[in-house]
């Protein structure tokens, strides 16, 4: 059976709000040992866009301050019922490491990086 | 036949001096679109460390100034006739996302991420 998003997506999603400022946003993914933070509207809890440390490096290169600013609002993410290759290839055309999954209603109910799919491939092995 | 790093690392690798400050090797990330910067010591042309886009987000963090302050410096590496499975199962043991391929000597030839091997799975597919 063809793996799918649901069998290898990490459910615990690290979350950013827009509001946060740019070092607050560096805490957490460090704390958390993670590249990806989906930013979430406080009110509505739907997917405004994504912030990744490459973002934070953009940051540093470029002099910006807020999460707003970095930010990619047109974010590519995948519904949990899809195929992982296919959710592969998606990410191999935008050159990007990791996707939200969402729900109908646009609310993140996880993440899938390249590092969950690598470490499929080995069976997990760690 | 399974597949071995080299056939799937890519051999143009964009690398770091230890002297440089930390706006400079983000602006190489940035330029280049990726998130791994090899750090080479300009006389011998070996490998000394690594920083990632993870690292600058820490120096945000942590408020660090220099590439020294924030790579690390026991680096996970490859051999470039090593098979792909075993260099994934050693880089989810390290929870990284990349590794330099080096040759006997510690010159860096080439660099594997979990990008590369997301693309190997669906043959390459983009
Ligand atoms: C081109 S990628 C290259 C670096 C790295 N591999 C990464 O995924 O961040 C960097 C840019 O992609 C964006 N990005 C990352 N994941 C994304 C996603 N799921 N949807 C849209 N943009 C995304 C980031 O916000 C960042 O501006
Ligand atoms: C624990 S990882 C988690 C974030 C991200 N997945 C990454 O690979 O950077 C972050 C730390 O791993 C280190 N790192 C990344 N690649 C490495 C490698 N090949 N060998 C040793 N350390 C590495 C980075 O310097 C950084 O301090």
């Amino acid at each position: 059976r063809e793996p799918r998003v649901r069998d290898i997506m990490e459910r615990e999603v690290v979350t950013a709000n827009p509001e946060d400022d740019i070092q607050a946003a560096a805490k957490k993914l460090i704390d958390r040992g993670v590249d990806h933070l989906p930013v979430i509207d406080r009110e509505t809890g739907k997917l405004l866009g994504i912030v990744t440390s490459w973002d934070l490096a953009k940051a540093i290169a470029q002099e910006k301050r807020t999460i707003r600013e970095i930010m990619t609002r047109r974010v590519v993410t995948a519904m949990e019922d899809e195929l992982v290759d296919v959710v592969a290839r998606r990410m191999a055309r935008h050159n990007i490491s990791g996707v939200p999954v969402i729900d109908e209603e646009r609310r993140v109910i996880g993440i899938m990086t390249t590092d969950d799919i690598s470490k499929k491939l080995v069976g997990g092995g760690a």
